[in-house]
């Protein structure tokens, strides 16, 4: 064998089907890199008890799991002729999953949603705030009017206070979107009741961030330890 | 690249030191971290009688048996890994996704016969 076809060979063995080449290198979450500096401490002593018999068991979310991806929104803002009276933002949220094989396996999924902290820290606290997630059912068509028809709702939530991030289970609904054809996003709704246009809206667009965290199983790449004989 | 620490002299069966590094082999474009690990290797004789150090199976220490009997006919067992462990790589995919994967038997702790 060449030097090329063993290194496609070795690619195969770690799951890859040929040498990657990414186009942008997005920063590192920091939650992924707390996670890979505590599966890397060194030495063979590292590997504390839990972990050797659970190789394949992805502790900080308590599910089983051998790949964990971070995939970054590409969804865009919604941007509505009428005027939103209610609301600070209207965003779709789409994650393309087509990365995940078919031998694959979703274990979990978790939407995260960031604010800076400039702007969290702005809000006023007395004043609630509503956030609402819809799952995309149709794709709404140029003139297409009211959304009943095009989502779902997944969750509604009233904060007093802002938080830095929220954090949503998504596993069902990411289940479904690995069928390409099923994955039509999210749509992101944060609104402030009381106040038609509140000031702490403004600027809240480029102040947000998402992104899915996504733990899947590879059964090829995880073999029960052999007993010995 | 390979090599030996300088105080093992002895040449039975044992870890032997082995850095790989992923831009040696032209990998860091797309590895963020590590830039390597210490994989290490088996390398070393499993020579007649085994001593219980050598981690033998049953069966390699009849091979040396019949090895010292007949050394044209029956090699020597074979130096290999015993206990490996794993390792996590952080990449991005071809989808500019970030990626932390597990991989099992990637570091050679220890060897035997």
């Amino acid at each position: 064998l060449d030097v090329q076809s063993q290194e496609t060979l070795l690619l195969k063995a770690l799951g890859l089907k040929a040498r990657l080449s990414p186009k942008t290198l997005a920063p590192v979450p920091p939650l992924l890199w707390k996670m890979f500096q505590r599966r890397s401490k060194p030495g063979p002593a590292h590997a504390d008890a839990k972990e050797v018999q659970r190789p394949c068991w992805v502790e900080e979310f308590q599910v089983p799991g051998n790949i964990i991806r971070v995939f970054p929104d590409q969804g865009h803002f919604i941007h509505s002729r009428e005027p939103q009276s209610l609301l600070c933002l209207q965003k779709r949220l789409y994650f393309n999953l087509s990365a995940l094989e078919e031998d694959e396996m979703l274990t979990m999924a978790q939407l995260e949603i960031r604010f800076s902290q400039n702007w969290y820290q702005a809000a006023s606290p007395a004043r609630p705030f509503e956030l609402s997630l819809y799952k995309a059912t149709q794709m709404a068509l140029l003139g297409m009017s009211g959304h009943t028809h095009s989502r779902q709702m997944l969750l509604e939530q009233s904060f007093v206070h802002l938080h830095k991030s929220f954090v949503f289970d998504l596993t069902q609904v990411a289940k479904e979107w690995r069928i390409p054809a099923r994955n039509l996003g999210l749509i992101l709704e944060i609104g402030v009741p009381p106040l038609p246009e509140g000031e702490f809206c403004s600027g809240i667009d480029s102040f947000l961030e998402a992104s899915l965290f996504v733990v899947s199983l590879a059964p090829s790449q995880c073999k029960t330890p052999r007993k010995r004989r | 690249s390979t090599y030996y620490v300088p105080r093992i002299t002895s040449n039975v069966c044992k870890p032997r030191r082995l850095y790989i590094s992923f831009s040696d082999v032209g990998w860091e474009n797309w590895i963020i971290a590590p830039q390597g690990y210490l994989a290490n290797y088996c390398l070393g004789e499993c020579p007649f009688p085994l001593t219980e150090e050598l981690n033998s199976t049953n069966h390699a220490i009849l091979q040396t048996v019949v090895h010292s009997l007949d050394p044209e006919g029956t090699p020597q067992p074979c130096c290999v890994p015993v206990r490996l462990s794993p390792i996590s790589i952080l990449y991005y995919d071809n989808d500019d996704n970030v990626v932390l994967r597990h991989y099992e038997d990637m570091v050679v702790d220890e060897c035997g016969c």
